[in-house]
């Protein structure tokens, strides 16, 4: 996956990501993609989030799945999650919560959505992905409605191992985050982050809107051959738009 | 940082001055309410229902997949992820047993791609 946050010069914030899921899951050599990331892209359907019949929040989903990994709250915030992998993972995580050692730990996807339903700002928000016990590591990339309101929160089982905020950020006016802790080095076999940055570099500042996102987002290898979606967000506008995508031919599985 | 060879090299497309964005590919993915106004059993029938095929496709997959490695797999998510659905914590439990119900798949097989996730980052 990859999750970016910008910011235009007056501040305006787009919030976007590419799913990417599937690794390993087998490999269909003859049309030369990863199944399950096929089946997934006919499963993904957009949500309104109805409460007291008004709209409170919108998400995207994959069909039969009940948690969330992107949602946007109306000029209060929006969240996507990232896949963080480490030894203590989300497996460890499942046994203690069977031997109800860990009865209080949230699955991921349901503490992105109840933080969607019950939080009214960013800073509320922040604290409680921040702060809630969680039965799996996770990135969970935050953004807001106003200018520096972006964070990126390395999440072990127990807390916040690392938070990056935007007002840090090393890029000056953009987070991007794939799988890796923010100032470590990718895996060389799986270095998005190089090319994402040198593409939003490329980008520029004054074209940080969908259209230019999008089109980082689908450059290779941030788009690859497990990249199902990508979704597009402004807390301040409310717009959020799903785009299906894929990369066929000559493109890495990963 | 380690360069790929051609063909999959890293290609960013704004050096070809492309420009892929196209907004009204938006609405190739449809939109649903789910109503939290609604008890959990009810939320999801719609969708369910509409997407039933393609869930069973999916797990259906990820059976196959596992199956030659482990030929009990289907048993296993049943009876083991069966057995942990009357633990999840409410609302999601009814809404996974009603998604069970109105999708024809066994509860085991519905709860074990809810928490999957969590399985994955093993």
């Amino acid at each position: 996956c990859t999750s970016i946050i910008a910011q235009d010069k007056d501040g305006h914030l787009t919030h976007a990501r590419n799913l990417d899921f599937g690794l390993f899951m087998g490999w269909d050599a003859t049309i030369h993609d990863w199944p399950i990331s096929q089946k997934l892209r006919k499963m993904i359907i957009n949500v309104n989030w109805i409460k007291d019949g008004k709209l409170l929040f919108k998400s995207n989903n994959f069909a039969g799945y009940v948690g969330i990994y992107n949602g946007l709250k109306p000029n209060a915030f929006s969240l996507t999650a990232d896949d963080r992998f480490q030894l203590e993972g989300g497996y460890y995580g499942i046994i203690k919560w069977l031997f109800g050692l860990e009865a209080d730990g949230k699955w991921m996807s349901w503490l992105a959505r109840e933080t969607l339903e019950t939080k009214a700002t960013y800073l509320d928000a922040k604290e409680h992905l921040m702060n809630t016990p969680m039965l799996s590591p996770v990135y969970f990339i935050l953004g807001g409605a106003k200018k520096d309101e972006g964070c990126i929160i390395a999440r072990s089982l127990n807390g916040t191992a690392i938070l990056s905020e935007m007002s840090d950020s090393p890029h000056g006016w953009y987070l991007l985050e794939t799988n890796y802790d923010q100032g470590t080095e990718a895996l060389y076999l799986d270095d998005r982050d190089t090319p994402g940055i040198r593409c939003m570099d490329k980008l520029t500042q004054k074209n940080a809107g969908f259209e230019g996102i999008f089109n980082v987002l689908s450059s290779r290898t941030n788009l690859n051959k497990l990249t199902t979606y990508t979704v597009l967000m402004s807390v301040e506008t409310a717009r959020f738009e799903t785009i299906l995508q894929s990369c066929p031919g000559e493109c890495y599985p990963w | 940082h380690v360069e790929l060879p051609a063909p999959y090299k890293d290609h960013c497309i704004l050096d070809d001055k492309q420009n892929l964005y196209d907004p009204s590919k938006q609405f190739d993915i449809p939109w649903f309410d789910v109503n939290l106004d609604l008890p959990p059993s009810e939320r999801w029938k719609q969708v369910g229902a509409a997407y039933k095929t393609q869930i069973a496709d999916l797990i259906g997959v990820l059976i196959d997949l596992i199956t030659p490695i482990f030929p009990e797999a289907v048993k296993f998510a049943d009876d083991v992820f069966g057995e942990m659905a009357p633990k999840l914590a409410q609302p999601y439990r009814d809404e996974i047993y009603s998604i069970s119900e109105v999708t024809g798949i066994p509860l085991g097989q519905i709860t074990m791609y809810n928490i999957f996730y969590e399985i994955f980052t093993v």
